[in-house]
């Protein structure tokens, strides 16, 4: 049996959104720690890695590791059903095929209940190549700050974030730096990535020459994490 | 020119 109580449906509508941007189902995997999910877009070029600790519910109750296929879109649109400020309950038994969710207004006058069919999925599913992707996005990391350039068909364009300083929205720009580095990523799934963002305050971007970006969220404080990965563009 | 990577080649996927 599992069974979780959230306070406040916020935090999930947020990261519904944050996953839905990048894959159509997933494998929800729940555990005395938690609620976790891994699963890469059909074009394996990027990853989702999500974490929301069992601190993030009260109460938390799991007798035993489930994995729970859920659709992606049909959980968005029932948690559309619910009020921000509501209570939400999410309910499955360990051997059933049917998530319950159920929504309650803070003084109880209303309650609305819902019951998603789990599906499997199928880990191995053959991917499906895109065949287009977006303009390139250039990271370029020095002591001297991180820069984001794209050259485009008709035009080029920059931004430059200093250490010290602060980016235009005044929020501060912190790097930590090893060796300076430069890689190559399509936008569009950066634009993707920042679905995420109404879940923190913060974004942290780790970059290691020819390695995958590492873009993580933190969820509130201490319940848990969304990260992104994505392979870069290599030089032909 | 450049091509996309794809994360196969740098995660072992199961």
């Amino acid at each position: 049996m599992f069974e979780a109580r959230m306070s406040d449906t916020t935090v999930m509508k947020r990261l519904m959104d944050a996953i839905t941007t990048l894959i159509d189902d997933g494998s929800f995997d729940i555990s005395s720690k938690g609620i976790s999910l891994q699963a890469m877009d059909s074009s394996h070029v990027a990853l989702v890695a999500m974490c929301l600790r069992n601190e993030a519910f009260d109460p938390f109750r799991c007798d035993r590791n489930l994995s729970l296929g859920i659709q992606c879109k049909q959980m968005g649109k029932i948690l559309k059903c619910s009020a921000n400020n509501d209570v939400m309950t999410l309910k499955a038994e360990d051997d059933g095929d049917v998530l319950n969710m159920v929504f309650e207004s803070p003084n109880g006058d209303r309650m609305s209940e819902f019951a998603m069919k789990l599906t499997d999925i199928d880990i191995e599913q053959s991917c499906r190549d895109l065949s287009n992707f977006g303009e390139s996005v250039t990271i370029c990391v020095t002591k001297d700050g991180l820069k984001f350039s794209v050259k485009g068909d008709s035009s080029n364009a920059s931004m430059k974030f200093s250490q010290n300083g602060a980016g235009d929205d005044g929020n501060d720009v912190s790097i930590d730096l090893n060796d300076p580095c430069t890689l190559t990523f399509a936008v569009k799934y950066l634009n993707h990535f920042t679905k995420a963002a109404p879940l923190s305050e913060r974004v942290t971007l780790s970059l290691s020459n020819d390695t995958p970006l590492v873009v993580e969220y933190k969820i509130g404080d201490g319940l848990g994490h969304i990260r992104y990965y994505l392979a870069p563009k290599m030089e032909e | 020119a450049t091509t996309q990577g794809r994360l196969d080649s740098f995660f072992k996927v199961s």
